[in-house]
């Protein structure tokens, strides 16, 4: 585990916290593809590792947290 | 409105947001390195974006479900209209998908988004939740040879299981056939936003 927090919370905070007017959905587009970007090296192995959100949506109209 | 109905979204249309905004962060720091990090980020966040914030950390198997149907207790009792909720939910993950308490007791992470889909306060508003745990136990390796060969050969077997375009549908469907009726409101199904941390069947990092 890394200790300085996980990739995907980590990434979400930053860039939310870069641009928060912005239409969420984008904003986790843009989060799923520095997460996809990231190469994560395994506790036991030296192997790279990479990792991919799931988004799933079933809202109706834009939303934008501020 | 001749049937009391909620007005049809436009496709420019936003969330109203000038309501109350709710969080709940569930984590299960215990065993989880880096997962306080996590926790503080997150909970900084919210904070910043206006929502009201209530952490619990190291919850049971029992107390992810408990937490969840008083949140939306909380909710329903609310004064004013709240308009927006998240709810974050970080632990170890099993294989098949279910979040692990922090007595290592199982619980499924579908569960706990019915709570909140049947709660009325939430009715027509954006629910989001936040799933960061493992899905299982495959390690994506990238795009090299032999991925790309396992992903050629998923690619052309039958899906087991409902894919992403399958669950699309679904929603369509059911979000179709509501506003065709005259009970026609929001459905349970609608206005939720699942955010995993790893696809299905595979570790998160």
């Amino acid at each position: 585990r890394d200790e300085t927090g996980s990739d995907f919370i980590q990434t979400l905070v930053e860039v939310l916290r870069a641009d928060p007017e912005g239409d969420l959905l984008e904003l986790l587009t843009e989060v799923n593809r520095r997460v996809c970007e990231l190469d994560v090296l395994g506790p036991d192995s030296d192997e790279r590792r990479k990792a991919c959100l799931e988004i799933r949506s079933s809202l109706r109209r834009r939303l934008c947290l501020q | 409105e001749p049937w009391g109905l909620e007005p049809e979204p436009s496709p420019s249309a936003q969330y109203d947001l000038s309501g109350a905004r709710v969080a709940l962060l569930l984590a299960v720091i215990r065993g989880r390195s880096g997962a306080q990090h996590d926790v503080e980020a997150l909970r900084g966040l919210c904070q910043a974006l206006g929502f009201e914030t209530t952490l619990t950390t190291d919850p049971t198997a029992q107390a992810f479900q408990e937490e969840l149907a008083q949140f939306r207790e909380w909710l329903d009792a609310h004064r004013g209209p709240v308009s927006c909720a998240l709810v974050a939910l970080m632990a170890h993950g099993g294989p098949q998908g279910q979040l692990l308490g922090a007595d290592g007791q199982e619980v499924q992470p579908e569960a706990l988004v019915r709570e909140l889909s049947c709660c009325r306060a939430l009715r027509g508003r954006p629910k989001i939740f936040l799933l960061q745990a493992c899905r299982g136990g495959h390690r994506d390796a990238g795009l090299g040879p032999t991925a790309l060969s396992w992903f050629w050969r998923w690619l052309r077997a039958p899906p087991a299981t409902p894919s992403h375009a399958d669950v699309l549908q679904v929603y369509a469907d059911a979000q179709g056939s509501s506003s065709r009726g005259p009970t026609a409101g929001s459905s349970d199904q609608a206005d939720i936003l699942m955010v995993y941390a790893a696809a299905e069947g595979c570790v998160a990092y």
